[in-house]
């Protein structure tokens, strides 16, 4: 990626980052789309030999031999039986039985893990400037299990198994399904295996977002991962014909726009179809949008399709305008026509122009890149929110990483729209998601696990939780572009990723395989279903009171159900979390702070200092959250800090009731 | 033939979660005894993948009946039907 690394802290910080060889032995298995390997992000200079430890392969097939993996991408491998049991077999004038990535996310999500260093890259000329992954030495194995019609549980499952059995130490994954209980999600129990073995999961939070409830892969063995922007954005204006420009972003390139006004029609005005604004395959009269600019509405049919279908009929450019849905959240593509993307605020007066005025006319502004955007980060309309609906009391997401707007390595056997009818091949494109947040975060775990081989994949997530920011350097807040105000735990988890502050927390917040057993015990899961998750008999004690507040967690999530405090006012609940921090830094002496934002509630620890004096060392202390009734669907949220004066360990407070 | 190939063309996908340590000692490894249990109710399902270290357990294509039936056998854990991912 470019400018994520220095966004990130890294560019600048980069003495501080290891280069040993503990880096370079730490593998990054993908489970995506697979790779391409002629990717310049593969390159594998400078690199020593394949890792000791690394029992993979690279296995051959369409258009893939075993000389397409080199000492960065040291495994691919593919992943079909439960794809051609259920749809038949693969067509291979379509895609690739093999590794090779014809659809370009695994290519992009790999590289942005632990691609190589790639001077003067860009998109168009878009976003330009020096590609590297997060950890640059670290090595990838790519395990394609996503095909043309999908991902199936069957072929993930697979590949996390032969993950686990290859040896590598970090898994990402940016994929979902719907929320089930973990003793039927596949990747869920998949990932209990690979965290028994010391893998650290990764996985992307989902971009159903701003809705609540709405996350994906929210397992506590799972880091989950949300969608923040960058400083950076691609302006292109909507000038209109009575002199206003509204701001929007752009990565067309192409042949311009001629020098001068053309007309403008919205979309709805140039189609028979009662969604018709929406652009839709063979919704617009060619008729009414040749030459013309057309306003399309985004939703329903991908954005880069809608371009495409304003071009088929003749249109000359196209202005995309957000919905309430999207608010004014601007994310960029590489059109294939002359457009530009706009908020809602921006959609809503060009549809008012359009409708007050006899002969609208508009003209689009490509100015380019631009870096230094503020307020930066903040957090992606559509990444996926809390609660967390199949755990309340375990707070998801885990914290937020770029995710919006990333370049990064694309497979040369598709355009960058993806699009059939896209005839333009690109070595780098950019995309957003929180399937481009989550490989940030498995590669800086790679780099963390890479200066501390010894950490859990629990205290590597402790790390990058205790450590991430809230707040921009002026002090304020992280916004949520969704409603332009604050954002919340429930948005966006422990905070902003900071690796360089990672890498030296003080304190982390471990957890062992049986901790999360007791977990599933404070679940209520059967025997059966526990065994189904951890492969084992485990008995939980009856005599003994399992809670989920006990799992020691680096968040804290607190969900009363006003039912149960009854219909009065003066009702209140009192709930107790404990936690044992482990000291990874010299001794020190660590005081608590707590910023809570509701009256409603009152928190308390005990005790109040905790004293380390070696590496190791182990205190627990305790939570005391009393809590007021209050009606339902309302949230509140604080902060929990211990510091020594030098390391600030803090962890989300998520108060709902429900 | 005809119920056959109707019974084919219900079948599903699904992940067959094993108790390992149910296993009767009459098996000699793990595969064996998840085939048989397979054959036990259905002839023609094969097995899709096994799996040894995300799961024990195997996958399979069976209809909603043999689905059933298989998990009532000794030593399953569960019967789950495949889920479709997507990507983010």
């Amino acid at each position: 990626t470019t400018r994520t690394p220095e966004f990130l802290g890294l560019g600048q910080n980069a003495d501080l980052i290891p280069e040993s060889d503990s880096a370079s032995d730490v593998v990054i298995g993908v489970l995506d789309t697979g790779a391409w390997p002629e990717s310049k992000s593969f390159d594998d200079s400078g690199l020593g030999p394949v890792p000791d430890s690394w029992k993979g392969a690279c296995e051959t097939g369409t258009n893939f031999t075993s000389s397409s993996c080199n000492k960065k991408l040291i495994g691919a491998r593919y992943f079909y039986n439960g794809y051609e049991a259920t749809l038949g077999p693969i067509d291979t004038s379509k895609e690739s039985k093999s590794p090779r990535d014809d659809d370009g996310h695994g290519t992009h999500t790999s590289t942005t893990a632990a691609g190589s260093v790639v001077e003067r890259a860009s998109l168009f000329d878009y976003a330009e400037g020096n590609a590297r992954g997060m950890a640059t030495r670290a090595r990838v194995a790519a395990y394609k299990v996503c095909w043309i019609g999908g991902c199936f549980s069957t072929d993930i499952l697979a590949a996390i198994d032969k993950a686990i059995e290859d040896g590598v130490n970090v898994m990402s994954m940016s994929l979902g399904g719907g929320t089930s209980d973990f003793y039927r999600d596949s990747v869920a129990i998949g990932a209990f295996a690979a965290m028994e073995k010391g893998i650290l999961i990764s996985c992307s939070a989902g971009n159903a977002g701003p809705s609540s409830y709405s996350l994906s892969n929210v397992a506590p063995w799972i880091t989950t991962v949300g969608a923040g922007t960058l400083d950076r954005d691609f302006p292109a204006y909507a000038s209109i014909g009575n002199g206003q420009n509204y701001s929007g972003v752009s990565l067309y390139r192409g042949s311009e726009l001629p020098g001068k006004l053309l007309p403008l029609i919205y979309a709805a005005n140039a189609s028979n179809s009662t969604n018709g604004n929406l652009c839709m395959m063979g919704t617009l009269t060619p008729d009414k949008v040749r030459g013309k600019i057309v306003l399309c509405d985004r939703g329903v049919n991908p954005r880069v399709q809608k371009g495409a279908v304003v071009k088929a009929a003749g249109g000359a450019g196209m202005v995309l305008s957000n919905t309430a849905a999207n608010g004014e959240e601007l994310v960029a593509d590489a059109h294939l026509l002359p457009a530009t993307s706009v908020g809602q605020n921006s959609g809503d007066a060009i549809k008012k122009y359009i409708s007050t005025e006899s002969d609208p006319t508009v003209t689009i502004l490509f100015e380019g890149t631009k870096v230094g955007v503020k307020p930066s980060p903040v957090v992606a309309a559509f990444s996926s929110r809390g609660p967390n609906s199949i755990t309340p009391n375990i707070l998801k997401p885990d914290l937020i990483a770029p995710g919006v707007n990333i370049l990064a390595g694309w497979s040369g056997a598709v355009g960058p729209t993806g699009l059939a009818t896209d005839p333009r091949r690109v070595e780098f494109n950019i995309i957003s998601g929180t399937s481009m947040s989550c490989p940030h975060v498995s590669g800086l775990a790679a780099l963390l696990k890479g200066a501390h081989p010894d950490w859990s994949p629990a205290a590597i997530r402790s790390a990058l939780m205790t450590t991430a920011y809230v707040q921009y350097k002026d002090g304020q807040n992280l916004l949520d572009i969704a409603t332009g105000k604050e954002s919340t735990p429930f948005d966006h988890g422990a905070g902003h990723v900071d690796p360089v502050k990672a890498l030296n927390p003080g304190l982390v917040y471990d957890l062992t395989a049986d901790d999360y057993l007791s977990f599933l015990c404070a679940l209520n899961y059967t025997a059966q279903q526990i065994n189904s998750v951890a492969r084992r008999k485990f008995d939980c004690d009856a005599s003994k009171k399992y809670s989920v507040n006990d799992l020691n967690y680096p968040s804290f999530a607190v969900n009363i159900e006003t039912s149960r405090i009854g219909s009065g006012s003066g009702g209140f609940t009192v709930v107790k979390h404990t936690r044992t921090l482990t000291n990874v830094a010299a001794k020190g002496d660590y005081m608590v702070s707590i910023t809570t934002m509701s009256p409603a509630v009152k928190i308390s620890v005990e005790p109040q200092m905790l004293s380390f004096s070696e590496v190791n060392e182990k205190k627990s202390y305790t939570v005391t959250f009393t809590v007021s009734s209050m009606p339902s669907d309302e949230n509140s949220f604080g902060r929990l800090e211990w510091s020594d004066g030098k390391h600030i360990v803090a962890s989300p407070i998520a108060i709902s009731w429900s | 033939a005809a119920a056959e190939a109707k019974q084919k063309s219900e079948r599903a996908t699904y992940i067959v979660h094993m108790d390992k340590s149910e296993m009767p000692t009459s098996f000699e490894h793990h595969t064996h005894w998840y085939d048989s249990s397979l054959k036990s109710v259905s002839d023609s399902a094969r097995i899709i993948y096994t799996y040894n270290n995300a799961i024990h357990g195997f996958s399979t294509r069976l209809s909603p009946q043999e689905a059933d039936s298989l998990a009532a056998q000794p030593g399953i854990l569960s019967v789950l039907p495949e889920l479709r991912y997507e990507l983010h």
